[in-house]
């Protein structure tokens, strides 16, 4: 492996990545996907964590521009060069570009260019790496198509990439025990017939079809929203799932997030004093959906696609004994469960009145 | 077959772009130091070729242009 001269490497972990442009070749959501998988590829030897910004100046910017594109390496046209980046500094340090008049895929044929590779590439110089003269290694010059499936970080670019920054932090975050009495979720929605339990990068999966609880990361299903949820919710009849984060949300399809996603909140009716949703739950039967934020609750109806009059209103009010702030909610056997640290609420649909309080943990047969 | 002259020299303009773009080759522009910029292209030749683990020849042979026209990664291999 190598450095660049005088090895200039990210004076912190936190490193923030924003997407300026789009190839036409791919659809956006592959293109979010290859550059989240790449990342990943460095995050998961190293103490870096990247985090997408969606507006604003990042320290690594991704764009796609042909032939002459404002720096002084312009593009060659097909074949010949197919991207570049500069290495970790300020303003274009960081940057990777890459050339439009490629044809970029994210498949490994022959008449196209996989893009998660080659961003896996150019990131590595993002990050502070030179070129590798190991035939093989991800640093290495020459582009080689290879399965990318499970694709793993050759060994070679491992022993670069913690010259410059360490290895991963020996004690990574491990996922609580599933009958830890104190466990307590994020956000937890229903997906096509099963229950997902969210909580920062981990998702547990527990299925009607088998009787073990499956653990899984986040990333190993949507790599582009590996950092986790503050609510999420299934509107089952269109094989849909909202996940929220922050003051955005993504609308996906089983593996697969729906173009134009994120939105901004505001664009379902929240009022821009809101910055973040607690939870959120879908009553199959009404086609209504309920956002809990603070003490208050808002109705969501998704026939009209608008929130409903007379809201928000207070939970205490209507929901009798929730009397605190609602992490995550759940519809199932006819029943919400709103989840508080580490209790949940069994609450009837119709009346709206507490039925029991059980430890948030019960779905996982403790 | 002989390669045609103007091939030959198309292919040395090809190498002498990849030379400068990856190399750091720099050529003298004044023709005087027409025999001093072979030997410099035939070092930068050397450099390139013991990088990619292929035979040390200083010569633009066939295997050193084809991998020449791989497609590859615009950032210099090695650099001043």
């Amino acid at each position: 492996y190598s450095t660049f001269p005088q090895s200039p490497r990210w004076k912190k972990e936190d490193v923030t990545y924003g997407i300026l442009n789009y190839t036409p070749d791919m659809l956006q959501a592959d293109v979010e996907e290859a550059i989240a998988k790449a990342f990943q590829l460095w995050s998961s030897v190293t103490p870096l964590r990247f985090t997408r910004l969606y507006s604003g100046q990042a320290d690594i910017m991704i764009s796609f521009a042909a032939g002459f594109h404002g720096d002084f390496y312009s593009f060659d046209g097909p074949g010949g060069t197919l991207a570049h980046a500069y290495p970790p500094s300020s303003g274009i340090g960081g940057d990777a570009h890459f050339d439009e008049d490629e044809n970029w895929t994210k498949f490994t044929t022959y008449n196209g260019y996989n893009l998660f590779l080659v961003a896996a590439h150019e990131l590595g110089h993002s990050l502070g790496l030179g070129h590798s003269n190991v035939f093989g290694a991800l640093m290495y010059p020459i582009y080689m198509a290879r399965d990318t499936k499970d694709y793993r970080l050759p060994q070679d670019d491992i022993d670069g990439i913690q010259a410059l920054y360490g290895a991963t932090p020996s004690k990574t975050p491990t996922r609580p025990e599933d009958c830890d009495p104190h466990l307590t979720f994020d956000a937890i929605t229903t997906l096509r017939g099963e229950i997902l339990f969210f909580k920062g990068s981990y998702v547990w999966r527990k299925s009607p079809y088998f009787s073990d609880i499956e653990h899984d990361t986040i990333s190993s299903f949507w790599p582009s929203l590996a950092s986790g949820f503050d609510a999420a919710y299934e509107v089952d009849k269109k094989d849909r799932v909202i996940f929220f984060k922050d003051d955005q949300y993504w609308a996906v399809s089983g593996y697969s997030i729906e173009p134009g996603f994120p939105k901004p909140i505001q664009n379902l009716g929240f009022p821009t004093s809101v910055r973040k949703i607690d939870a959120a739950v879908h009553d199959q039967n009404t086609k209504k959906t309920y956002f809990f934020v603070g003490n208050k609750y808002w109705s969501y109806n998704e026939n009209t696609q608008s929130m409903e009059r007379g809201y928000p209103r207070k939970i205490a009010a209507d929901f009798q004994g929730i009397d605190h702030t609602v992490d995550a909610a759940l519809q199932k056997n006819g029943h919400f469960y709103f989840f508080h640290g580490s209790n949940q609420y069994e609450v009837d649909i119709k009346n709206k009145k507490l039925i029991r309080i059980m430890k948030s943990n019960s779905w996982f047969n403790c | 077959f002989p390669v045609v002259p103007e091939k030959e020299e198309e292919d040395m303009q090809f190498a002498k772009k990849y030379l400068e773009n990856f190399y750091d080759f720099k050529e003298e522009k004044n023709s005087l130091f027409k025999a001093k910029n072979l030997n410099r292209m035939a070092d930068k030749i050397r450099e390139m070729q013991s990088f990619f683990g292929l035979e040390v020849t200083g010569e633009l042979n066939h295997k050193t242009l084809d991998m020449m026209k791989q497609p590859r990664c615009g950032i210099p291999d090695v650099r001043s």
